[in-house]
Parts: structure tokens; sequence; C-alpha cells
């Protein structure tokens, strides 16, 4: 376990917990894509299915429980107890358009033609795109709350923290994980764009606004 | 099959 990978585990709880306050706090899911969430809900459940199986350690298990439920709670916050205030006509990200070429690329890259390799490989590809439909949707509504943005914020940066994670592994122990470093990149540079406007508006108080 | 280290990363 890298410091890295702590802050980045720290950074994702983070973000998970904030996205849940917000929501509960305001009793509104404004703002927020139902489909982004939706899909984190299929990234964990698709990733952790070892979590009965194999047992790596407390902490290991832990987060992926709190992943799991934590994501389940949010989707149904949004979808179910604050329906009334989900902006579905904001949220119009095709969701077909990055499950199936993630599942078609799992089917052709991963480490074994097993059913639990596929599913895992499906995860990692899925959740470096999962976050579209909330980022077109911020751009769609031109702005976004200050939490969203700091949500957002703790969500691109647990990515890129675990990029530094793999070069000090790679470093010291000498190996790396091709398919989790090459959508771990994808991911964090489709936050590039938001990253500019958070650095430049959200931390000098400035409310999120995409330019039009 | 030794799997990479993802096996043991979240």
């Amino acid at each position: 376990m890298t410091l890295f990978r702590l802050a980045g585990d720290l950074s994702h709880v983070l973000a998970i917990l904030l996205l849940l306050y917000k929501i509960w706090t305001t009793k509104s899911a404004a703002g927020i894509s139902g489909k982004t969430q939706l899909m984190f809900c299929m990234v964990y459940v698709t990733r952790y299915l070892d979590l009965f199986t194999s047992f790596i350690s407390v902490y290991n298990s832990t987060m992926k429980v709190l992943f799991i439920s934590a994501s389940v709670a949010t989707v149904y916050l949004i979808y179910f107890k604050f329906k009334a205030t989900y902006d579905g006509n904001h949220d119009t990200f095709r969701m077909e358009f990055v499950i199936v070429p993630a599942l078609i690329l799992a089917l052709i890259w991963n480490y074994a033609f097993t059913f639990f390799e596929i599913s895992w490989a499906f995860s990692i590809f899925l959740e470096a795109v999962a976050i579209l439909p909330q980022l077109f949707m911020v751009t769609k509504t031109g702005e976004a709350e200050n939490i969203t943005s700091h949500y957002l914020f703790a969500l691109g940066s647990y990515r890129a923290l675990y990029i530094l994670n793999w070069i000090d592994r790679y470093y010291f122990e000498g190996h790396w994980d091709p398919i989790a470093v090459t959508a771990g990149i994808v991911q964090t540079v489709l936050y590039g764009d938001f990253f500019y406007l958070y650095f430049t508006r959200v931390i000098k108080g400035r409310k999120l606004q995409v330019l039009p | 099959l030794n799997l990479p280290s993802h096996h043991d990363e979240l």
C-alpha cells in the first residue's frame, strides 16, 4: 500500500461522502447525473465480485463494501427518494455509447478469458468513462454547485493519485498493470478541462461556470 | 497464472 494509493482511496471516499452529503442535506439531486451514478454502481459490482471469494485485507474488504453500498444509496436517492429533483432533461448522455465499447474491449483485452477477469476489465474500462454524463451535464447546464465541483475534484484526484501509485509500484516493485494504468490515464485526462475550470474559478471562490 | 498486482487494488 503506497501513500499515493491510500491518499487516492481516501479522496475517493471523500468524493462519495460529499455527494451523499450534498444530496441528503439539500434534499435535491439537481445538477447530478443519475447515469454516471448508475454506471459507478455497475463499476463497483462488476469489479468486486471477488468480495466473498478472495480476502486481501480488512481495509480492502471494508472499502469494497463501502463503495458498493454508497453507490447503491446514491442511485436510490437520485431515482427514488428525490426523484422529483432529478434533472433528467439535462442528463441526456447515451450510456450505451460507453457501456457497449467497454464490454467489447473487455472481451478483447483482459488478463484471462474468464468471467471474473472479463468483468474486472469491463469495470476498469467503464470507470474510465463513467464520469462523461456528469461532465456533459455540467457543460449543458453551464454551471455546477460548489459542492458538486468539490465532489468532482475529489473524484478526479483519486485516479490521478493512483497514477502516482502505479509509477511508485513500477519503480519499486518492477511491475505494472497495463489495463488499469491505461484506463486510469484516460479517466484522469477526461477531468482535464474540469480541473482547469476548478483551479481557475472555484478555488478563487467563484462559481464553476462553463464559459458559453 | 500470476496475475498482476491489480487484484490487491481497489
